[in-house]
């Protein structure tokens, strides 16, 4: 464990905490797209089987089973909840666009044709494109709540501190992981766009972020 | 012991 992994940890705790805080606190889901949401409960779903059969630490099974839970839980006050406030008409994003190249990939590119690495490759796959959908949910609307940026912000960071950490571990334990650091690094690319409007509208100016 | 490292990460 390093600096920078466990940043990177507590910024994508932030981040989930961020968001189902804000759907409970306002009871609402607006602007939030609920198709990002379900592929990262499927992400969280398929990369955590390992708990049943790698142990790594308390601290990782502690951190998957977290993700794991307040993923279901955004998914449910989305879908169930608070769905009368789901806004299903901005999110149109056509999620087979993605499931189906991320599928194929995963079983050409894995490092041994088993079920749970096949299922362990399509995850670390589709979190790299899963943001997608609330993202062109967002450029579709021109707008976003400051609370909404705040979150993708932390995921972003999330994102970045993973690059930071896979340099150091390269370096200090010879450690590289080459499927999940490419796709981090596409993931990674994704939220560059979306930094530099946070920074130059969000933080230096009012509360929504409107796209030009 | 890359098999473990890597499921080590979250």
């Amino acid at each position: 464990m390093n600096i920078f992994r466990l940043a990177g940890d507590v910024s994508h705790l932030v981040a989930i905490i961020i968001l189902l805080l804000k759907i409970w606190r306002s009871k609402s889901c607006a602007g939030i797209s609920g198709k990002s949401q379900v592929l990262f409960a499927l992400v969280f779903s398929t990369r955590y089987l390992d708990l049943f059969t790698v142990f790594v630490s308390v601290y990782n099974v502690v951190m998957k089973v977290v993700f794991l839970a307040l993923s279901y839980a955004t998914v449910y006050l989305i879908y169930m909840r608070f769905r009368n406030s789901y806004d299903s008409e901005n999110d149109t994003f056509r999620v087979e666009f993605l499931l189906v190249p991320v599928i194929g990939l995963s079983f050409l590119e894995n490092y041994a044709f088993t079920p749970l690495e096949i299922l362990w490759t399509f995850s670390i796959f589709l979190e790299a494109v899963a943001i997608m959908p609330q993202l062109f949910m967002i450029t579709k609307t021109g707008e976003a709540e400051s609370i909404t940026t705040h979150y993708l912000f932390f995921l972003g960071l999330y994102r970045a501190l993973y690059i930071a950490n896979w340099v150091w571990r390269y370096h200090m334990e010879g450690f590289f992981d080459q499927i999940a650091v490419v796709s981090g690094v596409v993931q990674t690319i994704f939220y560059c766009d979306f930094f530099y409007l946070y920074v130059t509208r969000v933080l230096r100016g009012k509360g929504k972020m409107s796209l030009p | 012991n890359q098999e473990l490292l890597r499921h080590d990460e979250l």
